[in-house]
């Protein structure tokens, strides 16, 4: 499935 | 990361310190809604949830400890100090914060990037967060004139994510791909919340006087 990408922000 | 995002952290970092410099100094919570210190908690665990699975830099992992911590210290503070829970006020934070819990949970379970239960836990608490601040915004209308150190939590708490929407539209323009639509929407309905309140801001500052919400 489609990536989610990592949630990097706060 | 970019400029934007760094002020808009620092500012809420700001905005934390302000209110635990409000409560410490004065010995006191009047003025403060518990129900939104108690939204911002449940925001901040449903979405740091990755603390220990991702790794994304030593800034993020201790700054997602530092809102954690506090925000569980102010809920803690609030409720249990003996001093300062006695300067609570129940009768005016009376705003039905479980009804928003639930609408923002059950929105989450629609809207999501992923069904998964990090993510829907994670937009569960970008929609709470765009609306944890109602009961404060309610009980500062009902209170007239509060001190100034609330007066300055809400404002930096505001300002907050305004600097995140500069910061999505420089990743929008800047990233290939970059598509953060949960976050983007609500942290536009969260800042618009805040819209009447900065307009007051702005002219209790222009004027040199204090903040007066219209009842």
């Amino acid at each position: 499935g489609r990536i989610v990408p990592k949630h990097d922000e706060l | 990361m970019n400029i934007f995002r760094f002020a808009g952290d620092m500012t809420h970092l700001i905005s934390i310190l302000v209110l635990l410099l409000k409560i410490y100094a004065t010995k006191s919570c009047s003025g403060i809604s518990l129900k939104t210190q108690e939204l911002y908690a449940i925001v901040f665990v449903a979405r740091y949830l990755d603390l220990f699975t991702d790794f994304i830099s030593v800034y993020n992992t201790v700054m997602k400890l530092v809102f954690i911590g506090c925000s569980l210290a102010i809920v803690w503070c609030m409720r249990l100090h003996r001093v300062v829970r006695r300067t609570y006020n129940k009768d005016v934070d009376t705003f039905r914060h479980y009804f928003l819990v639930l609408g923002c949970f059950l929105l989450a379970l629609f809207v999501h990037e992923k069904f998964t239960f990090q993510e829907v836990l994670w937009a569960f608490s970008i929609y709470l967060e765009a609306v944890a601040i109602l009961p404060q915004l309610v009980l500062l209308q009902r209170s007239g004139n509060v001190d100034n150190l609330t007066v300055q939590y809400v404002f930096f708490l505001g300002a907050y994510r305004a600097f995140y929407i500069l910061n999505w539209i420089y990743r929008y323009l800047t990233e290939p791909h970059f598509g953060r639509w949960i976050a983007s929407v609500a942290g536009l309905v969260q800042t618009a919340l805040y819209a009447d309140f900065f307009y007051y801001y702005f002219i209790s500052w222009k004027n040199n006087a204090k903040l007066q919400l219209p009842a």
